[in-house]
């Protein structure tokens, strides 16, 4: 099962319809302090159905529509998809590609999606349940959690073992 | 469940001490400890890290590269229990030394026959152990952009970064 | 009492406001405001951030980078209040890009005629920026020593690291 | 009034007598991961006067204590000295030179000297009232404290405005 794409459109400062593919095993995201760096990241989590705005290093959910700035108005919804390539059907989909999407509108409605098929958060869920993927999988560590880990705050070290298990 | 998560345990542990020696050396050791063995499903987890020629140590007095490289450890030793499709680290290696940041990368490039790394990082020599490089911009102010970088542009970087400021 | 703190409340923002423009950019702006002006007293300092082009910013939205930006505006919009004889930065700069950490080495030498500066660093531009290199070692295992470097053994440092591992 | 040298004997990991010299502006400090350079940030941080053991990343004071390694026993005590150019008198002292000294034997009686003459905390305390310098003040920065500054962790902002004031 491997990542093929992710595709972010008015999510954070990503206003316009921005596409990245992963055609190499190991991929590099560099560039300048406060360029997007780690929204990209924020969007993988919010696809996987991540539900805690803090999680995004948000106050409100709301806030992951792009806000506008001088010469944009503010975008009407934000919308992101993940494409992973599934020829040896480790996630339980006859396709042999599985497209996630999540749509979050102005208006508080969000939508998901599985291959453009409209479903619930909990049919997500299910899809990567037991491949260690999650919105806050033990497999997406930024350097703050580290201390956290360490810490072992608010049990996460338990939940970590318990996912792997 | 009980010999379920026991077994699990035992194996993690056995990770994580394999690990734990290629980040820091053969003669360090680490131990992961079930502080209640009574009642496996609720007890809390100790780590102990005890490098080399140092007496046994509580994680509170590692230093800041020393904390990270056992939080790493302690990751590593959950995926390999049930390795993830994919991997993001944001800036993780931040803390570290030369020495530590080629370990690092050697560690990533081992386990990327299995899985993706995502990998966002402003460091020179784990930029090098990429396959590829995304960079991402501020197309105009507020509005980031992303495309495919050379890591010979970046690493003379000026070119690169005058694009952006 | 209150006169005297309101009047170093302006000074420090008036600091706050040019320090953070030459860390960031000319077009950015910033601003320290007193929560509750009826009690200087004993009222919250509020920090906002206004990077060009970006709607202004709670802090928590900022970058990694941009925050670390706004802390060391902050702190020697305090220094230039009341300079003290010497200042210790600890692995301040890891969080910061290739341009930002210029403009903090910069920052530096700017401050360095008044005042001595400590700077703990692994980032090899920020070690060109200084007067002399003290480096740290291990002696025996456990046991930490200390000798000046010169920084051009730093720089292809293979030679200096196998010293210490 | 300038820093003119560092002592350490015994203090965590620097068993062994250590002097360093500050002759220069801008010092860097520079090592692998673990060797001891947030531990001589911590021996100034001591010598000032810190009396939490947290702030040091210790559990209790005793700690800082060198505690031994499998080929040197532990030391019977912690000893820094600090020593400040005087000549402009900034220090209310009549010296050219002034040296502050700390010392914790491992009964726990700890004592305090100016200039080798034992003193009480106050008055290392009241020595540096007016100089911006203190074991806790806004010129010693680590990277861990940023969030602290910017989250306004029990009202440290405030209390760095007062300091600064
Ligand atoms: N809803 C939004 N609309 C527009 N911009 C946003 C939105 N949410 C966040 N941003 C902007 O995105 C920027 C942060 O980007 P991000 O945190 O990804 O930076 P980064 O590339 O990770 O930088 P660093 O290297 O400093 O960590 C901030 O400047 C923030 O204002
Ligand atoms: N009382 C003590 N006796 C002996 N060693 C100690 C004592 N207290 C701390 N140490 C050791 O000092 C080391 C930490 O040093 P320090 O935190 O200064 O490293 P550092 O050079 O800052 O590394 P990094 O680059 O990772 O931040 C630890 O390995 C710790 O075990
Ligand atoms: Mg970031
Ligand atoms: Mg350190």
């Amino acid at each position: 099962m491997k990542l093929k794409s992710l595709h972010i459109k008015g999510f954070k400062s990503f206003a316009n319809d921005t596409k990245i593919h992963f055609r190499e095993p190991i991929i590099g995201i560099v560039g300048p302090n406060g360029s997007g760096k780690s929204n990209i990241i924020d969007s993988i989590r919010w696809v996987l159905g991540e539900q805690k705005s803090k999680g995004l290093r948000l106050d409100k959910m709301l806030d992951v529509i792009f806000n506008g700035t001088k010469s944009k108005k503010k975008a009407g919804m934000a919308q992101v998809s993940m494409t992973f390539e599934n020829s040896k059907k480790l996630i339980p989909l006859e396709y042999d590609e599985v497209k996630v999407s999540r749509i979050l509108y102005n208006t508080n409605e969000s939508e998901y999606r599985i291959n453009d098929v409209p479903c619930r958060l909990k049919d997500i869920r299910d899809l990567f349940l037991n491949t260690g993927i999650g919105s806050n999988s033990y497999a997406i560590i930024e350097l703050g959690m580290v201390d956290d880990i360490l810490l072992d705050k608010d049990h996460s070290r338990r939940r970590m073992f318990e996912q792997a298990a | 469940a009980r010999e379920k998560f026991m077994e699990s345990f035992y194996l993690i542990r056995d990770n994580f001490k394999d690990v734990f020696r290629s980040l820091f050396s053969n003669e360090d050791d680490c131990d992961l400890i079930l502080l209640d063995a009574e009642d496996p499903l609720d007890s809390k987890i100790e780590i102990v890290a005890k490098p080399k020629g140092k007496k046994p140590k509580v994680l509170s007095q590692l230093s800041g590269g020393e904390k990270t490289l056992t939080a790493i450890a302690l990751l590593f030793s959950l995926y390999l229990l049930k390795p993830a499709p994919f991997c993001i680290f944001d800036e993780v290696d931040a803390p570290l030394d030369d020495v530590n940041i080629h370990k690092f990368s050697k560690l990533i490039k081992r386990f990327s026959k299995d899985s993706q790394f995502i990998i966002v990082t402003h460091n020179k020599s784990t930029m090098a152990g990429m396959d590829t490089l995304y960079g991402v911009y501020m197309q105009e102010q507020g509005i980031s952009g992303i495309s495919q970088v050379d890591f010979r542009d970046y690493e003379h970087n000026e070119t690169y970064q005058n694009v952006n400021v």
